[in-house]
C-alpha cells in the first residue's frame, strides 16, 4: 500500500460526508445504500466514524459529473476514468468525483428496484418471463400507460409478482418538485416539450417540469434513466430503438458494428443512417459500491496499492463476495490504528506524540533518538592537514557517526563536530577503521546497536568499537547482484534501513540483516522531487539529505523538499 | 470458414474520440497517471525515459517489466479505473 506525500490523513476521526447530487443510473435510494456501504468498509476496520450531511460543507463532498465537471481534471466519456477523488484536506481535498458517462450499478447489470406494483419494492428480476417471452430489461409490453414494469422472480406468470421500473412518468429526483413525476408536455422558454430534455443545462443531465409549463411555475425535476436507456453517444436518456437501419442492415438488438473499440451501441431511432441518433447499451455497468469504496479508500489518505487484489489497486474489476485485502488493511489502520472496541473513542493524541509517520518506509525522523554526544572520542592525529575539505566538489560518501557529519573522501575523512559549526581534519580512514578501503560508497551508525556499517562496492564491513566483520558481500543481505555499489543509506524507525542504489532502494532490517518483502521501489517515486540519481543519501537532524555533485536536497519530515544547497557552504560551512 | 465481414468504422457524433494509435495511447497514459513528465514541488523535473516509465507502470500494475509496449501492457491501459495518477506528485 502506499499513502500520500506530507501524512494527510484527517486529524478526526468523526468524519462527516455529504452526496450533492445523483446519477439518473440507480435510484437515489441504490446510491444512499452504496455510498454507507463503501464508507462502512473503512470503519469496520477502524476507529472512523462517517456521518451524513444534508446540507453545508462536509470533508467528503460526493459528486457526479461528466467530462469537465468543474476541476482541473476532466472525465473522458464511457470507460476509462471511473472517478477520483483527493486526499484528506481543506476546501476540494477529501472530494469524491464519479463520472456520469459511466453505467452504474451494483456491478452485475442493470440494478432496478421497483415501486408500487406488489412486490414490496423488489429488485427485478432479470431475465423474468411474461406470456412465454423473456425479458432481461423493463418492458411496457402489456400495458397501454406507456409505463415500464419489470416482474421481480424469474417467471411473471406463475408467480404474478411485479412493481414499476424507474421511469420519469412515476417520478423525477433532485429539482425543486419533491420527486414529482414529468407533465408531458411541458412550456420551456416557449417551447413545447414532450420528453425529458437536457435544453438549458451544460452538464449534459435530463430534466423535465412537474407542471406543464416550467416558464410560469419554474418547477422541475432530473429524470431517472430508464434500464433501457442508452449510455452517453448522443441521446442521453433515450431507450434503444428495435429494429433500426444501421448502413443499410437492420438490426433487432446492440451491435459493435461500426466501432473499433467493440463496444455495444444502438440507434435510438428506426433509421441510424438518417437520423445519426445512438447511445451505448447498457452493459453490466460498474459497481458504485466498489469504485466508492476505492475513492473514499482515497479520501482517507491512501494512494494506489501494487497489490493486484487490493482494493486500492487502481483498475476495476468486479469482486462478487467484497471483502478488503489484508495490504488495505494494513493501510489505512498505518493511518488511523485498528478499530477499539464496540464504540471507538480512540485516545486523542497528546501534543507530545507525533501522530505515525504515514509510511511503512518511515518514521518520522525526528522520532529517531538523536545519537548521543561520544563521551570518548578517538582522537586520531590529523594527516596533512593543507587537504582542505573545502576544496572538494564532491565527497565519496557523507553520514552521521556519533552525531556528528563525517565526510569521506580518498582515504580520508573530516568530521563537523555537532558542538562547533567547525570541520576536523582530515584524518586517515585506515588508522581508524583498519580494515576499510580507501573509497567509501556509503556508511551508517545503526541507532540501536551503535554498529558502524560501511559499504564499499559490492562488499561491507561492520565494526562495533575496534572489533570489525568483514568483508562481506553485500548478496548476504538479500541485494541483489545486479548492484554495484551502494549509494545511500537512511535509518528508518526502530532498526529498519533503506539502502538506495541508482533509481531505487531497498529496506534492510537490520536485526534479521535481511532485506524486507515488497523492495525495491523507485526512489522518486516515494520521495518525490529530489534527484533520483543522488551519489549520496543520509539522515542528519531530522531531515533527509539527497546529494548529487556539489548540490543537496533537504526533506523534512513530511517528505517535502524544504531547502536545496550547497555541501561546501550549508554542510561544511566553508 | 467465412473470411471475416469487412466491419466499416463510423464516427459517431458525440462520441468522445478516442481513437488513438497505440503509442498515443500509452503517451497519453502514461502522463495522466504520473509515470511521464512529472514536474515536483521542488521544481525538479525527474526526465524518465518511456521505456523507464512503462517498466514503472508495469511495476505498479504487475506486469512483466519489460519496458515495452507489448500486448498485455496495452491492454492493461485500455482498463477502466480509478483518475487518480499512480505516481503522487
Amino acid at each position: 500500500y502506499k499513502t500520500f506525500d506530507g501524512d494527510l490523513k484527517w486529524d478526526h476521526n468523526n468524519v462527516t460526508y455529504r452526496i450533492l447530487n445523483y446519477s439518473p443510473d440507480m435510484a437515489s435510494f441504490l446510491i444512499d445504500d452504496a455510498f454507507a456501504r463503501a464508507f462502512k468498509v473503512w470503519s469496520d476496520v477502524t476507529p472512523l466514524t462517517f456521518t451524513r450531511l444534508f446540507d453545508g460543507t462536509a470533508d467528503i463532498m460526493i459528486s457526479f459529473g461528466k467530462t469537465d465537471h468543474g476541476d482541473p481534471y476532466p472525465f473522458d466519456g464511457k470507460d476509462g476514468l471511473l472517478a477520483h477523488a483527493y486526499p484528506p484536506g481543506e476546501g476540494m481535498q477529501g472530494d469524491a468525483h464519479f463520472d456520469d458517462d459511466e453505467y452504474w450499478s451494483l456491478g452485475k447489470g442493470p440494478a432496478v428496484k421497483t415501486l408500487y406494483g406488489n412486490a414490496d419494492g423488489a429488485m427485478c428480476h432479470f431475465p423474468f418471463t411474461f406470456e412465454g417471452k423473456s425479458y432481461t430489461t423493463c418492458t411496457t409490453d402489456g400495458r397501454s400507460d406507456d409505463l415500464p414494469w419489470c416482474a421481480t422472480t424469474a417467471d411473471y406468470s406463475r408467480d404474478k409478482k411485479y412493481g414499476f421500473c424507474p421511469s420519469e412518468l412515476l417520478y423525477t429526483f433532485g429539482g425543486n418538485a419533491n420527486g414529482a413525476e414529468c407533465v408531458f408536455p411541458f412550456v420551456f422558454l416557449g417551447n413545447e416539450y414532450d420528453s425529458c430534455t437536457t435544453e438549458g443545462r451544460s452538464d449534459g443531465y435530463r430534466w423535465c417540469a412537474t407542471t406543464d409549463n416550467f416558464d410560469k411555475d419554474k418547477k422541475y425535476g432530473f429524470c431517472p434513466s430508464r434500464d433501457t436507456t442508452v449510455i452517453g453517444g448522443n441521446s442521453e436518456g433515450e431507450s434503444c430503438h428495435f429494429p433500426f437501419v444501421f448502413l443499410g442492415k437492420e438490426y433487432d438488438s446492440c451491435t459493435s458494428e461500426g466501432r473499433g473499440d467493440g463496444k455495444l451501441w444502438c440507434s435510438t431511432t428506426d433509421n441510424y443512417d438518417e437520423d445519426k441518433k445512438w447511445g451505448f447499451c447498457p452493459d453490466q455497468g460498474y459497481s458504485l459500491f466498489l469504485v466508492a469504496a476505492h475513492e473514499f479508500g482515497h479520501a482517507l489518505g491512501l494512494d494506489h496499492s501494487n497489490i493486484r487484489e487490493a482494493l486500492m489497486f487502481p483498475m476495476y474489476s468486479y469482486v462478487e463476495d467484497f471483502s478488503l485485502h489484508r495490504d488495505d488493511i494494513e493501510g489505512i489502520q498505518y493511518l488511523y490504528g485498528p478499530k477499539t472496541g464496540p464504540d471507538p473513542t480512540p485516545p486523542q493524541p497528546d501534543s507530545t506524540t507525533t501522530a505515525p509517520y504515514p509510511d511503512p518506509d518511515e518514521t518520522d525522523p525526528t522520532d529517531e533518538p538523536e545519537p548521543t554526544e561520544p563521551t570518548t572520542t578517538t582522537t586520531t592525529r590529523p594527516v596533512d592537514p593543507t587537504k582542505d575539505a573545502c576544496k572538494l566538489t564532491k565527497f565519496d560518501t557523507i553520514t552521521v557517526i556519533e552525531g556528528g557529519l563525517h565526510f569521506f573522501k580518498d582515504g580520508h575523512y573530516w568530521k563537523m563536530s555537532s558542538r562547533s559549526d567547525k570541520v576536523n581534519g582530515p584524518f586517515s580512514i585506515s588508522e581508524r577503521w583498519p580494515a576499510l578501503p580507501a573509497v567509501i560508497d556509503s556508511a551508517f551508525e545503526d541507532l540501536l546497536t551503535k554498529k558502524l556499517y560501511f559499504f564499499s562496492g559490492t562488499r561491507f564491513w561492520v565494526y562495533t568499537g575496534k572489533s570489525v566483520l568483514g568483508p562481506r558481500s553485500i548478496e548476504k543481505l538479500g541485494l541483489p547482484n545486479s548492484i554495484q555499489k551502494v549509494e545511500g543509506a537512511l535509518q528508518r524507525g526502530k532498526g529498519k534501513v533503506l539502502l538506495f542504489s541508482g533509481e531505487e532502494y531497498w529496506r534492510l532490517d537490520v536485526k534479521a540483516q535481511k532485506i524486507d518483502n515488497g523492495y525495491p521501489r523507485y526512489t522518486d517515486v516515494v520521495f518525490g522531487g529530489v534527484p533520483n540519481d543522488a551519489h549520496d543519501v543520509f539522515l542528519y537532524k531530522g531531515h533527509i539529505y539527497f546529494c548529487r555533485d556539489r548540490f543537496y536536497w533537504r526533506m523534512n519530515s513530511r517528505r517535502q523538499v524544504d531547502r536545496v544547497g550547497y555541501v561546501k557552504y550549508d554542510l561544511l560551512r566553508c | 470458414w467465412s473470411r471475416p465481414l469487412k466491419s466499416t468504422t463510423v464516427t459517431f457524433s458525440g462520441d468522445i474520440i478516442k481513437n488513438m494509435t497505440d503509442t498515443e495511447l500509452a503517451e497519453t497514459y502514461l502522463k495522466k497517471f504520473g509515470y511521464l513528465n512529472t514536474v515536483h514541488r521542488s521544481g525538479f523535473q525527474s526526465m524518465v525515459s518511456t521505456s523507464k516509465a512503462l517498466k514503472r507502470m508495469q511495476r505498479q500494475m504487475g506486469l512483466e517489466e519489460t519496458g515495452e509496449l507489448d500486448k498485455s501492457t496495452l491492454e492493461a491501459m485500455k482498463q477502466p479505473r480509478c483518475g487518480v495518477p499512480d505516481v503522487a506528485n
